[in-house]
């Protein structure tokens, strides 16, 4: 069983235009150079991307896409961190899959499809990075279901034991994603 | 026509209206008066225009016939003409008045009529082509006013001739026919004096805008005055600039008055002026250094680090002593029993020594900040022996100097150090740099007197909060608090402490992001790595070292934080634009939230290994947020514009950033 529980959307009262924040370092990720150290992995997937076999078949995702989760109906502005809420031994790395779905480019209005994309990107950045450990985190079973009574949120956090990315398969259609649920419950 | 006998069309046939029968009406009287004075004002424009017409070739203009606009003529010629026509009419009027034995109650005004037509008669001399412009406005009120007495006058000759009309055997009183009879020709007088006017009016102004040099005289002096108002307004919004940077300029004796304020505590009358004099105190370093313009030179030769690092410690002095105010306030105001002073106290002294932990968190990054600065900027402290006190040496002699000195000798005692023992061409370098890191050393020593007082020390951190309770500066709250009051409620206990809880978070709040906005900035604005890891290793031991530091850092929110590293792997890119979009999109969103550093992870097609290249030169180029939005948004509608007009050559995303930046 995996817990969910809705959040507030504090990134809409970014605004991103008018943000003095400084830009961070960027790098492309080479996997020999980088030391052992505390480090978050968040995976971002389109799920219109994904062919619906995949999704059925792959993981606790999909398992919930056929359920409560049907990601299918997932709406544009909806984001949905899968987050692993235990840190590996050996990698100390903790990981986050943020899925949601691509608004379509809007010709016309280009700032409203950039701060979108902006937003579900914050959106995602914002759960992702925020500690596991948080209020958010609601014991297993305790919020089943209120996922969808809430509409005005646009944003769901869905709590694994352990979230494992199969990071050598290419492609979007090849992702896989296993979650491993919490002991003490019923697992789906 | 009038209505009872459309016969009499002279002023002789009047009389035989006012027949002693007495069977005139209100409305025959006036139809004659009326009648009179048409005619009389018929004469004598017929008679004006006559004069003008026969007259000399200068007059064109008139009051009644300005057709001829442009040209010059002497404008007093009418008013001459009316002044004597009037004259005549009242000397043949008085004379005829005279002449028929009637009472003339009239006789003041005639008088001055004839007394102006005198005068104008004396002062201008049949001066026909007058070419000042204020005789021809004289001129033109004269004749006016000439008009218009003429008319009264003939009005008046007219009422006082039908005075024997009787109205139902009785004679009517002279004041009530008077009173009617002017009413019902105000208005044909008014009208007409205003056409009058309006039309001199019109000739005066033509006249005088077609004149270049009275135009140009008029925007001369209008420019003048205009000019004058503006430069007193930029000079007083400059004045205003210059004291909200800089604060009321007051009596600073020294450089630690602030400090002095602050150690005062809540008891000081001054702490209200606490900012106020912490920016005195900056300006009196900004006037020793000579900094002759208002603000910005100050500001100059600081770096960005030391302009926050000031504000900062300015913000965090004034904000501990708000919250100090607002204890005290609160304390003073709702005064509590014995057993909910203990609450109080349990609450305050937990969040001070927090708030406290995060001061001395700033305090001592600033100090940290400011000494690797001074090393890394002062090459000729190593190479000139005779200069060699180094930073601290020099604030610790600023200490020495006492706090009762002001901060002019102090500096001049830090040139001296500086420059006198060394040869003279390092003695200028020193004087130079000297110069720009004396508001460094300011804050330094400030920062160094702060961090080595009781109240702000590390070691006595907890005692001082507990002491705090006993402690003289707060013993006035302390008298009323342990008042037996037991009227206090419940409510105002619970209220006081919800509002103490919620200005304390407030405090703390602001002061974590002070504290967190100065990491930041010095991290960004250092330029040796290895003093950025000293940096970051000092700050980790600051936060580590200190108890409430640490656990405030814990507690604060992660957007407010350098966050972990993070690394992103996209899995829903199409095309190359959109991975590449997408990429600088979450780049945006890192940066927003603070991450260090972000990887991307999978670009085995080559589409984001110009992205470094790009984060380098936004960063070295002090891009913000927003700005680096505004870049995406410019390459986004001139692609959209590509698209609309065909034009399928287009660079990428990162190559446009590249090349635009």
């Amino acid at each position: 069983m995996i817990a969910y529980c809705g959040t507030t959307t504090m990134s809409d009262d970014i605004d991103w235009l008018h943000s003095r924040r400084g830009v961070c370092k960027v790098d492309l990720y080479s996997p020999k150079g980088q030391q052992d150290q505390d480090r978050k992995v968040i995976c971002f997937v389109d799920v219109s991307t994904l062919n619906v076999e995949d999704k059925d078949s792959k993981g606790a995702a999909g398992s919930r896409s056929e359920g409560e989760l049907n990601l299918e109906t997932l709406e544009e502005k909806e984001i949905i961190v899968i987050k692993d809420t235990e840190k590996q031994d050996q990698s100390k790395t903790e990981g986050s899959v943020c899925l949601f779905k691509q608004a379509p480019s809007d010709p016309i209005s280009v700032l409203n499809w950039l701060l979108n994309d902006l937003q579900k990107y914050a959106l995602g950045f914002q759960h992702a990075l925020s500690p596991s450990a948080s209020s958010c985190k609601h014991k297993v079973g305790d919020l089943e279901g209120d996922y969808s009574k809430i509409p005005s949120e646009n944003c769901y956090s869905v709590y694994a034991d352990q979230v494992n990315f199969d990071y050598l398969n290419k492609g979007p259609q090849n992702l896989r994603l296993e979650m491993a649920a919490s002991k003490n419950t019923n697992n789906n | 026509q009038s209505p009872s006998n459309p016969a009499t069309k002279s002023p002789s046939n009047q009389r035989s209206v006012a027949t002693p029968e007495g069977e005139c009406s209100m409305d025959d009287l006036s139809f004659y008066v009326n009648r009179l004075s048409s005619l009389v004002i018929q004469m004598a424009r017929k008679e004006i225009k006559d004069k003008l017409e026969g007259g000399s070739k200068c007059l064109h203009h008139s009051m009644y016939t300005s057709g001829d606009k442009g040209k010059t003529s002497p404008r007093s010629a009418v008013s001459k003409i009316a002044s004597e026509m009037a004259h005549e009419a009242v000397e043949l009027t008085s004379s005829e008045m005279r002449g028929n034995g009637e009472d003339c109650r009239d006789g003041r005004k005639t008088f001055l009529y004839s007394e102006m037509c005198n005068k104008n008669k004396c002062g201008e001399k049949q001066q026909m082509c007058p070419k000042d412009s204020k005789e021809f406005a004289d001129s033109i009120s004269k004749g006016l006013m000439v008009y218009a007495n003429q008319v009264a006058s003939d009005m008046m000759v007219s009422v006082m001739k039908t005075l024997k009309v009787h109205s139902c055997g009785k004679p009517i009183p002279a004041c009530v026919v008077l009173k009617r009879v002017l009413l019902k020709h105000t208005k044909e007088i008014v009208s007409d004096l205003i056409d009058s006017c309006m039309k001199n009016l019109h000739n005066i102004t033509g006249v005088l805008m077609t004149d270049s040099d009275f135009v140009s005289a008029v925007k001369r002096n209008l420019f003048n005055h205009g000019k004058q108002n503006a430069a007193d307004i930029m000079e007083a919004m400059l004045k205003r600039l210059v004291s909200a940077l800089l604060g009321e300029k007051k009596e600073t004796k020294s450089q630690s008055l602030a400090y002095a304020t602050l150690k005062a505590g809540t008891n000081d009358p001054k702490c209200k002026n606490q900012s106020l004099e912490f920016s005195a105190m900056k300006a009196e370093m900004k006037g020793k250094d000579k900094c002759k313009s208002k603000a910005d030179p100050c500001c100059k030769s600081l770096t960005s680090a030391e302009r926050v690092s000031e504000h900062i410690l300015k913000e965090s002095l004034t904000m501990w002593n708000n919250q100090k105010q607002g204890n005290q306030g609160k304390v003073t105001n709702k005064v509590c029993c014995t057993s909910k002073d203990e609450k109080r106290e349990k609450i305050s002294p937990s969040t001070d020594s927090l708030a406290k932990d995060l001061i001395v968190s700033a305090l001592m990054l600033i100090q940290y900040h400011l000494t690797q600065q001074a090393k890394g900027k002062d090459p000729c402290e190593e190479e000139c022996p005779g200069s060699s006190m180094g930073y601290m040496s020099q604030s610790a002699q600023y200490e020495k100097c006492g706090g009762g000195q002001s901060s002019k000798s102090l500096s001049m005692k830090h040139f001296e150090t500086r420059g006198a023992p060394g040869p003279s061409t390092c003695m200028k370098e020193n004087q130079l740099e000297s110069q720009k890191m004396d508001m460094s050393n300011m804050v330094l020593s400030l920062i160094q007197k702060l961090l080595s007082e009781s109240p702000f020390s590390c070691d006595e951190l907890t005692e001082s909060d507990n002491k705090r309770c006993c402690d003289p500066r707060s013993s006035k709250a302390a008298p009323m608090a342990k008042r037996p009051e037991e009227q206090c409620q419940d409510n105002a206990e619970l209220d006081f402490i919800s509002g103490m809880k919620q200005m304390n978070r407030q405090f703390i709040d602001q002061l974590v992001e002070s504290v967190m906005k100065l990491c930041l900035i010095m991290a960004k604005y250092s330029n040796n790595g290895a003093a950025l890891a000293e940096l970051e290793e000092q700050a980790a031991l600051v936060g580590s070292g200190s108890r409430c530091g640490r656990d405030a850092m814990m507690s604060q929110n992660y957007s407010e934080t350098p966050g972990p590293e993070v690394i992103v792997n996209n899995q829903c890119s199409t095309t190359n634009l959109q991975k590449q979009l997408q990429a600088v999109l979450q780049w945006i969103a890192a940066s927003q939230f603070n991450v260090p550093m972000l990887y991307f992870m999978g670009d085995d097609d080559g589409q984001l290994e110009k992205l470094p290249e790009v984060s380098a030169k936004a960063a070295e180029k002090g891009y913000s947020v927003g700005d680096l939005l505004q870049e995406v948004m410019k390459f986004a509608k001139e692609r959209q514009l590509d698209e609309a007009v065909g034009n399928m050559a287009r660079k990428q995303l990162l190559d446009w950033l590249l090349a635009n930046l």
